[in-house]
């Protein structure tokens, strides 16, 4: 473990946190993408499945269960709860676009033909993407309150703390895990635009982020 | 070893 790492999985966890928060003191998921939201709840079920196969430490143990649950409490918010405020209308992503290439590239680059390994590397592919859904319906409304742009900016935020993570372990370890590494920076490299916007536009105080 | 350590990370 190191700070990078820490940093990472604490403002991963912050992000989910807020957009809980947000969808439940507000009693509406108005702009939120349920499709996205779905996409991380698997991409956590796929990646978690060595739960109770491997124990690591309390603190893996511990985040995994954490981010499992609140990921499947925010989908359950959305799609059963607050379902009346669900604008089904603009979260129109087509995830098939998503999931049919990521489920072929885990099945073609993959470090063993397992199960378990063939799941993990879906989970990292498919985390790569899974905001897609988020950020499309973003620029379809044309804008984001800015509660969700500051759990965009800590989801951004978390995997690009995690890159710092694989230099330094790189450095101090020769650890390398080239297929989180290179998903992890596709990932990151989609936020580009929303952190520029992010900076730009909501740090200067303005209650929405309202696309060009 | 090598599946432990890219496994430790969430």
């Amino acid at each position: 473990m190191n700070v990078f790492r820490l940093a990472g999985d604490v403002s991963h966890l912050v992000a989910i946190i807020i957009l809980l928060l947000k969808i439940w003191r507000s009693r509406s998921c108005a702009g939120i993408s349920g499709k996205s939201q779905l996409l991380f709840a698997l991409v956590f079920t796929t990646r978690y499945l060595d739960l109770f196969t491997v124990y690591i430490s309390a603190y893996n143990t511990i985040m995994k269960v954490v981010f499992l649950a609140l990921s499947y409490a925010t989908v359950y918010l959305i799609y059963m709860r607050f379902r009346n405020t669900y604008d089904s209308e603009n979260d129109s992503f087509r995830v098939e676009f998503l999931l049919v290439p990521v489920i072929g590239l885990s099945f073609l680059e993959h470090y063993a033909f397992t199960p378990m390994e063939v799941l993990w590397t879906f989970s990292i592919f498919l985390e790569a993407v899974a905001i897609m859904p988020q950020l499309f319906m973003i620029t379809k409304t044309g804008e984001a309150e800015s509660i969700t742009t500051h759990y965009l900016f800590f989801l951004g935020l978390y995997r690009a703390l995690y890159i710092a993570n694989w230099v330094w372990r790189y450095h101090t370890e020769g650890f390398f895990d080239q297929i989180a590494v290179v998903s992890g920076v596709v990932q990151t490299i989609f936020y580009c635009d929303f952190f520029y916007l992010y900076v730009t536009k909501v740090v200067q105080g303005r209650s929405k982020m309202s696309l060009p | 070893k090598e599946r432990e350590a890219r496994h430790d990370e969430l």
